[in-house]
């Protein structure tokens, strides 16, 4: 299918399975297809997925399980399309991009968050536009006083899941957020916030793995 | 080179691997 047949399928507001099936052709396509493809896409292709993705967050009456499978193929769609320098241009430059991914910042789907937290960490640790590290803790600050929440509380959250990809991955963002900022102050301002809200409490598995770590190390020079 | 594929690929790999922490 061509980047425009998607284009009208996507205009033509379907639904549910549909659009799940859609979106998982498209995912391929994004991923196989040559750049001049993610051109042709463009533009008014990610405007209609964002378009898609914000309908569905905010639609509490969706059908819960397929509009959660749907969001995260959009997220899975966003990574292909943001695969090259065209595409991640086009997604940072448009208006809700970064705000919808930490939109997706949803510790009730793990798997999608996930994803979504990874993005938002490959966005942090890019040299250029400078300063992305500082929009995406803005729009992660402004998400957060929307809910009335602590702005770190959903990554905490995110980090006493089960999930060890998810878990690894907030902590990654966490730390592409604190080592790309410049000023002292402000790192061990995060660092602090962050311990605060109990980051260490899903971390002691660690101390222990240290442990092990350590003592295999030295075993193995005693052997 | 414009046309570069893969940009996400490496920067998840480098957060992944801890090289794009490595202190300069």
């Amino acid at each position: 299918k061509s980047a425009q047949v998607y284009i009208q399928e996507l205009k033509s507001e379907i639904k549910d399975g549909q659009l799940l099936s859609c979106l998982e052709s498209l995912r391929v396509s994004l991923n196989n297809n040559p750049v001049s493809w993610v051109q042709n896409f463009g533009n008014e292709g990610l405007a209609l997925l964002l378009n898609i993705l914000r309908k569905l967050q905010d639609d509490k009456d969706e059908n819960f399980v397929m509009g959660g499978k749907c969001q995260h193929e959009i997220i899975r769609c966003l990574k292909a399309f943001m695969n090259n320098k065209y595409g991640l241009k086009s997604m940072l430059e448009s208006e809700e991009g970064i705000t919808l991914l930490v939109r997706a910042i949803n510790p009730q789907k793990p798997s999608m968050m996930t994803d979504a937290v990874k993005l938002l960490s490959a966005i942090s640790i890019l040299e250029q536009p400078e300063g992305l590290h500082e929009r995406v803790l803005e729009v992660i600050t402004e998400e957060a006083e929307k809910q009335n929440i602590e702005r770190f509380q959903p990554l905490i959250s995110g980090m006493k899941n089960n999930s060890l990809p998810l878990r690894a991955s907030c902590l990654t963002l966490i730390n592409a957020l604190i080592s790309r900022a410049e000023e002292l102050d402000f790192r061990i301002h995060i660092r602090s916030e962050l311990l605060r809200l109990g980051l260490r409490e899903p971390l002691k598995l660690k101390v222990q793995l240290r442990v092990f770590d350590e003592q295999a190390e030295d075993d193995s020079e005693d052997l | 080179e414009d046309d570069e594929t893969g940009i996400m690929d490496g920067l998840l790999e480098a957060l992944q691997s801890g090289a794009a922490f490595r202190r300069k």
